[in-house]
């Protein structure tokens, strides 16, 4: 999903119907009424928006005002007649217009059936712009941008996961509320079921681990996205820096050919010669192409050569990463550290002459770090435990490097007085 | 695959300014784009939709760039992110 980084500052929002779809199959006004409180309903269900109708004499006071125009209508995003684009709406915001979201009259509006544009589906879609969210890519999500046929009955329908977590990390997720929602209008469609209880858990589910206790088993810069591994859940920082959601998710969800129940991954990398993305686990290791396993993997990590300084074989991996100081691939293991100059893909590889060496010549930095990436301009940062240590752009002995708290500057946790790096009991609850 | 009509070119490379896949002209410089920005832009638009990012106007992109659609553009602001960041480092 994407997000704008728009939102409304506040939780309870006014809306209103200007005007109706002038053409067949003519939906009566009490069925669009009933459809937008549904589409609305969608996104109040999972966050504590609470969305209110206003009624006819105070229209212009809503927050979200509700059209359908055709062609060329005053906002200066004219329509283009039948087909092609159906709606738009204003991300959230303080102008009159933030918010406001239109539908093309030229198209054939129904509901549920397939002669014409599905109202409800659409409108779903536009009220998450309203809302704050931009076009997703992912399958299944409400917001990819190219229409998907009608959604299903509006009454039991339930935003696909991908929306749930963005509209959630913008308002949060909803709080068990004693009253009951406000049923909304349902003239007309069939009496909507009483809103199930929220199943948000009240307490954080203690199964989920918590981003500001540290001790990531693996960190990885992915195409300028940072990304925090931990037991079977990952973590996702966008390039901006700010935190995709505070909720992780599954790994085995989202990068697909892992084996079922991977419960720890040791390292992960992306190749810089073909941006593919090496996961290490134990003595194996896969090679990945986008978020998919590429096939005839895992193989053993005997194919890198890593032998220790005592001649013994390298069982797991530690840490690896490319130094973009010079393109090349370093992995970690055991207190040594091998350097690779990789070349297209190859199963065989071998380390670079003169390998292994002891990792303490990176002055400063913790000799058995969780993992290293490259970050910003094109620094060093090691990791280990709930802290991270930064070696400067191409600088090995460096003397004044300084312990900094991943849990605060990465994971958006609040600083801990007492929490000066190292382990830390923040007692928060995620 | 038959390749596109020339129209269906132009109309393309519409389709990818007007998603925001391709930054707009620019009528001061009046700088055109280039194959490379045009192929990069369609490659990004098939990854987006989960197509085969093939860099070419083959049917499958086609069919999807006439399919039905929100009017918003789905890469917000490039050049508004540019612009910002512009202002940032200033």
């Amino acid at each position: 999903y994407a997000t704008t980084g728009l939102r409304w500052k506040k939780s309870d929002l006014m809306w209103s119907i200007q005007n109706y779809p002038s053409l067949p199959p003519f939906l009566k006004p009490s069925e669009v009424d009933t459809i937008m409180a549904y589409a609305l309903k969608a996104w109040s269900d999972v966050t504590n928006l609470k969305f209110h109708a206003t009624s006819s004499s105070e229209q212009d006071r809503a927050d979200i005002k509700i059209s359908f125009a055709r062609s060329l209508h005053d906002d200066g995003y004219p329509f283009d007649g039948k087909g092609g684009t159906l709606a738009h709406a204003f991300f959230p915001g303080e102008a009159d217009v933030a918010g406001d979201t239109h539908f093309d009259d030229e198209e054939s509006w129904t509901y549920i059936d397939d002669s014409g544009t599905d109202l409800f589906a659409v409108a779903v879609h536009e009220f998450g712009h309203a809302l704050g969210l931009s076009h997703s890519s992912s399958h299944p999500s409400i917001m990819r941008p190219y229409y998907q046929g009608p959604v299903g009955d509006i009454a039991s329908y339930t935003l696909p996961e991908d929306d749930r977590y963005a509209i959630q990390s913008l308002y949060g997720s909803k709080r068990r509320s004693s009253t009951p929602s406000p049923n909304h209008p349902t003239q007309n469609l069939p009496k909507p079921p009483s809103p199930p209880q929220p199943k948000v858990p009240s307490q954080p589910d203690p199964s989920v681990q918590n981003r500001c206790e540290g001790g990531f088993d693996a960190v990885a810069n992915i195409r300028g996205e940072v990304f925090f591994f931990k037991g079977p859940y990952f973590w996702r920082i966008q390039r901006s820096g700010s935190l995709v959601s505070f909720h992780p998710a599954l790994i085995k969800n989202f990068w697909i050919g892992l084996p079922p129940g991977t419960n720890k991954i040791d390292a992960v990398y992306e190749r810089q010669t073909d941006s593919r993305i090496i996961f290490f686990i134990g003595s194996q290791y896969w090679v990945f192409k986008d978020t998919m396993a590429i096939s005839g993997y895992p193989r053993p990590l005997s194919d890198w050569g890593l032998i220790s300084h005592d001649g013994s074989e390298v069982r797991r991996v530690d840490a690896a990463f490319i130094w973009a100081h010079n393109g090349k691939s370093y992995i970690f293991s055991g207190g040594e550290f091998w350097r690779f100059s990789e070349g297209p893909e190859t199963e065989k590889r071998h380390p670079d002459a003169g390998y292994p060496r002891n990792s303490s010549l990176w002055k400063g930095a913790p000799s058995n770090p969780d993992d290293i990436i490259t970050w910003e301009d094109g620094d060093a940062y090691f990791f280990k435990n709930n802290s991270y240590w930064i070696l400067k752009n191409g600088g090995l002995d460096q003397d004044n490097v300084s312990q900094k708290s991943t849990a605060v500057d990465w994971m958006m946790c609040p600083a801990n007085p007492s929490h000066k790096g190292g382990k830390c009991n923040c007692g928060l609850n995620g | 695959d038959l390749a596109p009509m020339p129209d269906q070119y132009s109309r393309g490379v519409d389709w990818l300014s007007r998603y925001g896949y391709l930054p707009p002209p620019d009528p001061h410089t009046g700088k055109l784009q280039t194959k490379e920005g045009i192929e990069r832009a369609i490659k990004e638009m098939q990854r987006f939709a989960g197509l085969k990012d093939t860099g070419k106007l083959d049917s499958d992109t086609l069919k999807l760039m006439n399919t039905p659609r929100c009017s918003l553009p789905d890469i917000i602001g490039s050049e508004d992110k540019l612009k910002k960041r512009r202002r940032k480092r200033r």
